[in-house]
């Protein structure tokens, strides 16, 4: 499954 | 969150205090030079600041955004000090690699490998790109000079020890809740593959009392 980047890493 | 990456976070920011506390015992020894590398420390301040174009849009947690504002002051800061107040200890001499080679790389992938094609992705794909390669000239400088100060290599130490717990928590994550970016994989594998070296000598000789020395 393909997931959105979550981008909620620093 | 999880525990790898809080106690990765935390030694990101023990590294930036170890090099203010580096900076400021460097500057009480008249006519020394730092040994810190300003182009990497540059590096690094333009890694947050295209990085962190989300800050007020994309709002995560309190610790999200309070670490980001301090990312960007502090290396905001650090350039500063290097540049204008500590400037004597900065020898440009030792400082010698060749910076605008990777800032351009790191661009031009950004252009071509992205999630996106939009100026907020690819300013985003450009920092994490950098950042794999910002440690750079620093490391270049340190073989240049052959040797380092326990607190310069305590300084990459702490740098090392957030990357490597950093791929940790992305196996972690992978497992825990199906989390991908590849991107941010690679880049980070890459960099990690950095310390290598570093990781081998400060084991082999700086915790056993010895000085940092290139074989």
């Amino acid at each position: 499954p393909r997931q959105r980047i979550k981008k909620d890493e620093l | 969150m999880n525990l790898f990456r809080l106690v990765a976070d935390l030694m990101h920011l023990v590294s930036i205090f170890i090099l203010l506390l580096k900076m400021q015992k460097t500057r009480s020894v008249a006519g020394r030079c730092s040994r810190i590398s300003f182009k990497t420390q540059a590096l690094y301040a333009t890694v947050f600041l295209t990085r962190y174009t989300d800050l007020f849009a994309n709002f995560q947690s309190l610790y999200n955004t309070t670490m980001k504002v301090f990312f960007i002051a502090s290396s905001l800061y650090i350039v500063f000090l290097m540049k204008f107040k500590f400037k004597a200890t900065n020898d440009p001499r030792l400082d010698t690699f060749k910076a605008q080679y990777v800032v351009g790389g790191a661009a031009a992938l950004a252009l071509i490998v992205n999630y996106a094609f939009t100026v907020q992705e690819v300013l985003w794909t450009f920092s994490i790109y950098l950042e794999a390669v910002a440690i750079l000239p620093q490391l270049f400088m340190l073989t240049k000079t052959g040797e380092a100060e326990v607190i310069t290599t305590h300084y990459l130490f702490a740098l090392g020890t957030y990357r490597g717990l950093y791929l940790v928590n992305w196996i972690y994550r992978y497992w825990t809740e199906y989390y991908v970016d590849w991107i941010v994989w690679i880049a980070g594998a890459v960099q990690t593959g950095l310390y290598c070296d570093f990781f081998y000598i400060y084991f082999t000789k700086v915790l056993k009392g010895a000085k940092f020395e290139l074989p």
